[in-house]
């Protein structure tokens, strides 16, 4: 369940 | 985006610059433990590899690499140029009993077996704990100069208002990561004594010391 945006977090 | 991530990155910055800064200035890392110094290094390498891959912003990309250079520069610092003035008898903590288990854990509890995703997952868990070296410094000493408390301060607020952001982005986008939340969690209640000492100390003009 991994998409781009989901680390968008530093 | 909104204001308390973006508050939290910014103390971040604060917090790393400070450092950086402190040690120029003074010309000496007496007091900074080099052993979380080098567990801030690895949580950035390990964390931002998706530098590579994955693009979110502008903002987002400066930011990795910011905190990847400065956290470079802070070992160079440490471990090369005031090598002299490192305080190598105080920074005695032993690493492998946090990298062993972030390493198992990450393992054990992850999003998914993706290279990329076993690093973030391993570096949201060493983050979680790299600051003990320095507090455990601290401890030993039982002291810390105004600058470093203030640094610590800050460092520690950056994850705490991460978890106001957690909290928003829970109830404005549905958006919740459980592993980052219940590691940003364990990392500030690592910082919440020393908190205590700053607020009740450092904040009212006196200098950072631990109850004898």
């Amino acid at each position: 369940a991994s998409n781009p945006s989901r680390h968008d977090e530093l | 985006m909104n204001i308390f991530r973006l508050l939290g990155d910014i103390c971040h910055l604060v917090a790393i610059i400070v450092l950086l800064l402190k040690i120029w200035k003074t010309r000496s890392c007496a007091g900074i433990s080099g052993k979380s110094q080098i567990l801030f290094a690895l949580v950035y390498t390990t964390r931002y590899v998706d530098l590579f891959f994955t693009y979110v912003s502008l903002y987002n990309s400066v930011m990795k690499v910011i905190f990847l250079a400065s956290s470079y520069a802070t070992l160079y610092l440490i471990y090369v140029k005031f090598k002299a003035t490192y305080d190598f008898n105080h920074d005695t903590f032993r690493i492998e009993f946090l990298l062993i288990p972030c390493v198992i854990l990450s393992l054990l509890i992850t999003h998914d077996y993706s290279p990329v995703e076993l690093l973030w997952t391993f570096s949201i868990y060493l983050e979680a704990v790299a600051i003990l070296p320095q507090l455990f410094m601290v401890s030993k000493t039982g002291e810390a100069e105004t600058i470093t408390s203030h640094y610590l301060f800050a460092l520690g607020a950056y994850r705490a208002l991460y978890i106001v952001n957690w909290i928003y982005r829970y109830y404005t986008e549905s958006f919740i990561d459980g592993i980052a939340v219940v590691a940003g969690i364990i990392q500030t209640i690592l910082y919440a004594d020393f908190f205590y000492l700053y607020i009740t100390k450092v904040l009212k003009g006196k200098d950072f010391k631990l109850p004898a």
